[in-house]
């Protein structure tokens, strides 16, 4: 209904305009109706400008600010409506270290509320989960679940 | 409904049973390019109730069925089990339980299998136990690999979806 | 036509002049998240003779022109300069120089201003040139950020122009 | 014109063959048209098969194993006919360790035929250049130039 879509769009553009300065360390952003007039029907845009840049169409960020943006606005509406569990699959490939470092903080954070599974290839990412799954392929196109040793993170994943 | 554990089973790379104990907070899945990782999250939604092999990357749904490797020929049968713990959240007739396995098996033949807690159902009790509790049926629960950018780059309009999802 | 040295000044992110001398081999450009690495790809597409926009990011052409920053105000020109060792690969009419400098201009009004070696050209003369040498214009010549897995998801039809380009 | 197409996808195809195994140690891929009876207007397919698995379709291939098809395809194009230069912007983001020193030994061979501009976040791919340049934005907004130095190479990017 009208109704629900306006209290949803406020709630989220409102935690939306908190969460992006957590993960840019500043900067602002928000989401926009394009129609504000018809709110059965309006597209949604997202505004972006991070820390220090003049504001310019969310087209021209880069390829990891633009990644930076969509989960700033994910976590937005994961702490709105918090789902039961969270499936994160290589959002952190495109960013540097620094912005990696953002992002586990966050994730940290916000998997006090809900499970999280998160696939990676990033160091840190790994060094930031609570338990490690490693798949191997010994055989080749046969996938089997390890233990992972990473300092003191090792899970013996057979059951 | 907190995820316990998920066992797969002859689904896509998983030609031996393989079992996953999900607990609180982060659980990290890794590993080399190609060794099933992402097939890990297709396991989730199909056992959920993903009806569109194109969703699971397949061209057929019987894609999802291990094809065989060098060392290992075809299997008939794929079958995924996603244990829930009942954190109360669940629809009445199975508060009673603690715990709610939700099981999916394809054969070859084409012929489809759906279980909750080893009783035969239809696939709309999946799916409504599904939609009830709210798990991964929202877009933005489940974020596929290489997806992430399409917020920002999709259309105004398909934006819109996903704000209609909270609401 | 190897490219000697790149100049930026005024294009996108780079208000201060840059410049960037590519040798013989793997010349690797680093450096965090929205620095500027993929605006030097731009401004390498750009000075050849780019005139989409959208390809460049941007939703008008005036988007390449430095638009000012927490620090800095916006500038009125965008400055691109490639220069190229002449290996003997040229249209004759550029035979007797070592080394050809392709300028491109975009001022703020929207005048633009092309020149070679500092000479007035059209924008025609830009692109015969760069087609002459098959620098730079082939599809597979620029893989740009994202787009590497496209190959494999486009649609044979699509794909076939990448063989077109080589026939 | 027919003839310079087939005589394209023949030289091509038969490189592709080639080079796959080299980046993926094994396996095999080639490409396929869609209609051998039209030449003028027929599609090229992809069909790759990593070692050791089973011929499927090749959306079922993971992120990294279709980047890596992808390379070939792009190498083994540049080796059929080769541009003066060859720019590569984050081509090795979804690969992993292994996979990123296959995709370097490689492009460590071909750029002696041609320039190659590589763009990256990967530490090994950086050990690969011949010389780096740094950009940053100590003023937010404002890209510059710097040294980076990275063992050996050290790149004084200020002309
Ligand atoms: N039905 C099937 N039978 C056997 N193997 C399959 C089947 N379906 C998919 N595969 C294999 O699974 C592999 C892909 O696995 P997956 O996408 O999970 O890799 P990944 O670990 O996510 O890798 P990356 O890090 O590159 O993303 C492919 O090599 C594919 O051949
Ligand atoms: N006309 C302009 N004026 C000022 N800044 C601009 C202009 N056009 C683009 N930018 C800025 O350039 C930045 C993007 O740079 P670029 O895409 O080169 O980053 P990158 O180094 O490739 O980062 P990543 O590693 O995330 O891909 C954006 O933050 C954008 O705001
Ligand atoms: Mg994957
Ligand atoms: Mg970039």
């Amino acid at each position: 209904s009208r109704d629900r879509f306006a209290e949803a769009f406020r709630a989220v553009n409102e935690m939306f305009q908190k969460v992006f300065p957590r993960l840019f360390r500043g900067g602002e952003a928000r989401l926009e109706l394009t129609d504000e007039e018809n709110l059965l029907e309006s597209g949604v845009e997202i505004v972006s400008q991070p820390p220090g840049k003049k504001l310019q169409s969310v087209s021209l960020l880069s390829g990891g600010e633009k990644a930076l943006t969509a989960t700033a606005l994910v976590f937005a509406i994961f702490l709105i409506k918090p789902s039961p569990f969270c499936v994160l699959d290589e959002v952190d490939a495109p960013l540097d270290d620094a912005n990696v470092n953002r992002f586990n903080e966050m994730l940290r954070d916000i998997s006090k509320i809900s499970q999280f599974i998160v696939i990676t290839h990033n160091k840190l990412t790994m060094a930031e989960s609570d338990r490690l799954y490693g798949i191997t392929m010994e055989e080749p196109g046969l996938s089997k679940v390890v233990s992972v040793n990473l300092g003191s993170k090792v899970v013996v994943a057979a059951a | 409904m907190r995820i316990q554990r998920l066992e797969i089973h002859g689904f896509k790379s998983f030609a031996d049973k393989v079992v996953l104990n999900f607990g609180e907070g982060i659980s990290g899945i890794v590993g080399p390019n190609g060794c099933g990782k992402s097939n890990v999250v297709d396991a989730l939604r199909w056992c959920m109730g993903e009806m569109s092999a194109k969703q699971l990357r397949g061209r057929a749904m019987n894609d999802i069925i291990f094809a065989g490797c060098d060392s290992r020929g075809p299997l008939g049968l794929a079958e995924v089990t996603i244990t829930f713990n009942n954190d109360g959240n669940v629809p009445p007739q199975y508060a009673a339980y603690t715990e709610i396995a939700v099981t999916r098996r394809l054969h070859r033949d084409g012929t489809s299998e759906y279980l909750i807690n080893k009783t035969p159902v239809r696939l709309r009790d999946i799916t409504d136990l599904f939609l009830g509790t709210g798990v991964g049926t929202r877009a933005y629960s489940i974020i596929e690999q290489g997806r992430i950018g399409f917020i920002v780059s999709a259309r105004p309009e398909d934006r819109r979806t996903i704000i209609e999802e909270v609401a």
